[in-house]
């Protein structure tokens, strides 16, 4: 890594950016969004954290400008230069440019913006170019896959020696939501699943992981692992013979594979089958004894064959009558050793697949140990 | 490095090659004022420089492999600092 003459850097901890204009490749919210979760990317390794200004000067300003742009460094068309960016400081300072003739996106088509954005954000920090093609900061574009982004450990190493490394407490994705402590009684989850040999627990943009035999949990926030994510992460369920986890959130669906986010994601929901008037999924479980997968809706659920890849006919049908004791709606779903786990608010159900009934009414939190 | 074949560069290569190194590697900051002409041996010298930053066979020439990646999209940011 390098960093510039003089090791400029900003002598605080909270930046303020804006984003000033929009390109028209893209929804106003995805430009929003790949620049919140490119902040984010620097801010789980930094003391730094970001917040955003709608009005006035801010340290980072961002912007989309064709050729001459009023700084003397005019863009060149398509291709060629894709963004720049300058070092820490007053007025320009830190203020990152990105080229409008290019076409921007947020996947794979045309210049990925969140990848560009990454980059040119560590300059606004003080990094300099990379010359490991594995880096952010390596100056040509191209060499990354979006979907499988994360900071490389000379990316790291960069920004650590200009800010060091994140306060002791664990990281915060949005600090203007304080993080759910888990054994709060009334804490319940957007969704569960197992993971290989953990359990995962979302809520907002964080997931709790916990081995079912141990005492032992975690907490990371999902931008960690999988920057691409949104959080807020609404169903997940995993076919643990395939090593392959999916995840949904409203009328969307990713996969995991290896923990790797897999490319060709995310795929709408209708592809699975469901009507369109569903906009989002409330739970999922996959069941390896039938090898069927049952989505939950509202007071409804339906039975996905994932042999042939479609979704079994006669359905839906209401949790309520095929589920004694469970419902009418639910909050997330897994399966474990011959039992689902439903989770309805702060209360979980265990409901033995075989005897097809509740046999245990606990607390969300149960699983640890509050 | 693939194999770089040494080829003839063409003028509008040269051409190309000086702005890239002028914006990059500062190849016109390193001359004296009171000689604009680059002389061959600062072209060679910032090639060499960016090659091995690329990681190239360093030869100071401007083979097929250094001429594709300076045609590669990029950040607009030089890569040293002088």
């Amino acid at each position: 890594y390098s960093t510039f003459q003089g090791r400029p850097v900003w002598k605080k901890h909270e930046i303020t950016y804006r984003i000033n204009n929009y390109t028209p490749d893209m929804k106003k919210e995805d430009v929003d969004y790949a620049i919140q979760k490119a902040f984010q990317v620097w801010s789980d390794v930094t003391p730094l954290k970001f917040r955003r200004v709608h009005a006035g000067e801010a340290d980072i300003m961002i912007s989309f400008a064709n050729g001459a742009h009023g700084d003397f460094n005019p863009f060149d068309g398509k291709d060629g230069i894709l963004a720049h960016a300058y070092e820490p400081g007053p007025g320009i300072g830190g203020d990152a440019h990105f080229d409008e003739a290019e076409t921007w996106s947020k996947n794979q088509q045309g210049r990925n913006l969140f990848l560009v954005a990454v980059h040119e954000l560590g300059h606004s920090l003080g990094l300099g170019h990379s010359n490991d093609r594995k880096a952010i900061m390596y100056p040509n574009y191209g060499y990354l896959d979006p979907n499988t982004f994360h900071l490389s450990s000379d990316d790291i190493r960069g920004i650590q020696s200009l800010y060091g490394g994140p306060e002791k407490h664990q990281p915060m994705p949005n600090p203007d939501r304080p993080k759910p402590a888990v054994c709060d009684p009334n804490l319940s989850f957007d969704a569960v699943t197992t993971l290989g040999d953990k359990i995962i627990f979302f809520k907002d943009g964080v997931f709790w992981w916990k081995f079912p035999e141990t005492s032992k949990t975690g907490i990371s926030s999902i931008s960690s692992l999988w920057p691409t994510l949104p959080s807020g992460i609404q169903a997940a369920y995993e076919i643990e013979a395939r090593k392959q986890v999916f995840l949904f959130k409203d009328d969307k669906y990713w996969l995991l594979s290896n923990l790797r986010l897999q490319p060709n994601y995310p795929k709408s929901i209708y592809s699975l089958g469901f009507p369109k008037y569903v906009k989002k999924i409330d739970g999922a479980v996959f069941n390896p004894l039938l090898y069927k997968t049952y989505f939950f809706v509202n007071s409804w659920y339906w039975r996905y064959d994932e042999r042939n890849q479609r979704m079994d006919p006669g359905y839906p049908r209401q949790i309520t009558k095929n589920f004694p004791g469970i419902g009418p709606k639910i909050d997330a779903v897994f399966y474990f050793k011959r039992n689902y786990y439903f989770f309805q608010g702060s209360t979980q159900l265990q409901y033995d697949v075989m005897l097809h009934r509740v046999t245990k009414r606990l607390r969300s939190s149960n699983w640890f140990g509050c | 490095a693939s194999q770089a074949k040494v080829i003839s560069p063409t003028e509008m290569d040269e051409e190309f090659a000086e702005m890239y190194l002028n914006h990059f590697y500062g190849l016109t900051e390193t001359i004296p004022m009171t000689k604009m002409k680059i002389s061959r041996d600062s072209l060679k010298e910032k090639i060499q420089e960016m090659q091995k930053f690329f990681g190239l066979n360093v030869t100071g020439q401007l083979d097929t492999s250094t001429l594709e990646v300076m045609h590669k999209p990029r950040c607009g940011v030089p890569d040293v600092h002088h």
